[in-house]
């Protein structure tokens, strides 16, 4: 009797009651699945990632999705207006979303956007950046640690020096950069509880 | 529950999504 699926990644916030669990699977995986695609795509494309372990490509792309989501959708959450539009195109404001049972991730993740957005990088520097977050994803799974720890060493060397190139005198984007790394772990794994209440059989 | 994100069958998306180009690669 679930009436609200608050994700952006949804088509919409509504749930038809109606609709079995598969039903809301499928609506939310028309949107979802395309997402991650992309993640993945994108992944494919990092120098270096495809020289890691397969078991290693899926096991940072399964840790890192979701902030890598977090990252490319962030301009879902518009700050001015107060509001996120939903992949389906639908726009809800804040209020609305709370009313709908939304709470303190809503509030983190507009945080969060709002200080992204506000750095003003370029396509190629967020790109970049989003590599950095990919490669950085939770370790657990990892098999070869040392192959995905060089690898992030070249991205955040790579990143720097973008960000020094392109903001000679603002040398505090690159550090701001990494502290949103931690940022986006800790959305993660608030994001990570609100998942163990949504089963998906 | 122990891991949340397979919750979204996220592991199948990603593997069919990595392994897209192994197939062309063999045709």
């Amino acid at each position: 009797n679930r009436m609200y699926l608050v994700c952006p990644m949804n088509t919409s916030a509504h749930v038809d009651p109606q609709k079995s669990g598969h039903e809301v699977w499928e609506e939310f995986s028309q949107s979802f699945t395309p997402a991650v695609r992309e993640v993945v795509e994108f992944a494919k494309k990092i120098p270096g990632f495809r020289d890691l372990s397969q078991p290693d490509q899926v096991s940072l792309l399964k840790a890192g999705t979701f902030e890598v989501l977090v990252v490319r959708f962030a301009s879902l959450f518009d700050v001015k207006d107060r509001t996120v539009t939903f992949l389906g195109g639908k726009k809800y404001s804040v209020d609305a979303l709370r009313a709908m049972g939304a709470g303190d991730l809503l509030n983190s993740m507009f945080d969060f956007s709002e200080k992204l957005i506000n750095l003003g990088l370029s396509e190629e520097e967020m790109s970049l950046f989003t590599a950095v977050v990919l490669v950085s994803a939770d370790r657990s799974g990892i098999e070869n640690v040392n192959s995905v720890e060089a690898l992030q060493e070249t991205l955040i060397r790579a990143l720097r020096s973008l960000i020094t190139k392109n903001h000679p005198n603002e040398s505090a984007i690159f550090t701001k950069l990494l502290l949103k790394l931690p940022d986006l772990r800790s959305l993660n794994n608030m994001h990570s509880e609100q998942l163990l209440a949504f089963k998906v059989h | 529950f122990s891991d949340p994100a397979s919750n979204l069958g996220l592991e199948d998306i990603i593997r069919k999504a990595l392994m897209g180009n192994l197939e062309e690669r063999q045709e």
